[in-house]
């Protein structure tokens, strides 16, 4: 079976300037996912080394670079799953780690369970031994920037985005 | 959004998908990212998807794993992106995209948005897209 891998950084509205940032973020994600298939890596670590890519490149709303909440805060959500077994790991509202991708792998591997969120996930994040970081430490000047801006009295941020995914 | 399709040397596939969410959320919302079947869904038998676009329209018809229905039936990828995509369009009025990589290696890039930045890799060959 010859490999494939395909990666998205988010449906939506790009604002052109920013257009070749967007392809070179993909483009390192998919290498670095198909590098992995390669080498005769399985599917599974693939995606997730593909997603920490992303999860790491600040243009993307994941990891570094997600958008804040109506508090000013980061809550990500993350999910995985392997087709040759239907197993499946995801955490939500996670807080103070950079990579929700990886917690997830972990609790689809260590857990009975397939989802984990808010406190518990965090309490099993560091149980795993995942590095804890400010949540500032995620938060860039352009998602604040856009927080700021959706505060602003008739914005109806949520209600907005329907349309743009 | 950001998410990830593949299938290895073993035929096996898997998906990952992972967010921060809607900007300006109601602290505690989590949308369709860590749902399975809407945020993605990977079987061996079929394929596996990662969708992104507005979680609650995603939840509600679990985009995902209707995609793979659709390939169920034997539609090809990119088919059963587009039924997906417009069936949540039409029965929500909700948009978004999805990646998809069947059983055989076929491969799909969609989108009812205006934009979805995508890449992918098929016998060492890049494509990279952003626009319709």
């Amino acid at each position: 079976m010859k490999p494939v891998i395909v990666v998205h950084g988010g449906a939506g509205k790009i604002v052109e300037e920013l257009d070749a940032t967007y392809r070179a973020g993909v483009k390192r994600a998919v290498l670095k996912g198909y590098d992995v298939l390669s080498q005769g890596g399985s599917a599974l670590t693939a995606v997730e080394e593909a997603v920490i890519v992303l999860e790491d490149e600040q243009i993307f709303n994941a990891g570094h670079g997600s958008v804040l909440n109506e508090k000013g805060d980061i809550e990500m959500d993350a999910i995985i799953m392997d087709g040759k077994n239907l197993d499946s790991g995801a955490v939500s509202a996670i807080r103070n780690i950079a990579n929700p991708i990886k917690l997830a792998r972990l609790v689809m591997e260590k857990t009975d369970h397939m989802l984990l969120t808010c406190e518990g996930a965090t309490l099993f994040a560091k149980a795993q031994g995942i590095p804890e970081v400010p949540n500032e430490s995620l938060v860039t000047e352009r998602s604040r920037k856009r927080w700021m801006k959706n505060l602003k009295e008739n914005s109806n941020p949520v209600a907005d985005q329907i349309g743009l995914g | 959004t950001v998410g990830a399709v593949a299938i290895d040397c073993q035929g096996n596939v898997a998906c990952a998908t992972s967010t921060g969410g809607l900007t300006n959320k109601m602290v505690g919302r989590v949308g369709d990212t860590a749902c399975i079947g809407s945020g993605g869904y990977a079987d061996n038998n079929v394929g596996a998807v990662s969708t992104t676009g507005h979680g609650e329209s995603i939840m509600k018809v679990i985009l995902a794993r209707l995609i793979l229905h659709h390939m169920e039936q034997g539609k090809s990828p990119e088919e059963a992106a587009d039924a997906g995509l417009n069936y949540m369009k039409s029965r929500v009025g909700g948009i978004g995209g999805v990646i998809i990589v069947n059983s055989s290696g076929d491969w799909t890039a969609k989108f009812s948005t205006n934009q979805m930045s995508w890449a992918a890799v098929k016998d060492d060959q890049l494509h990279i897209g952003i626009y319709h």
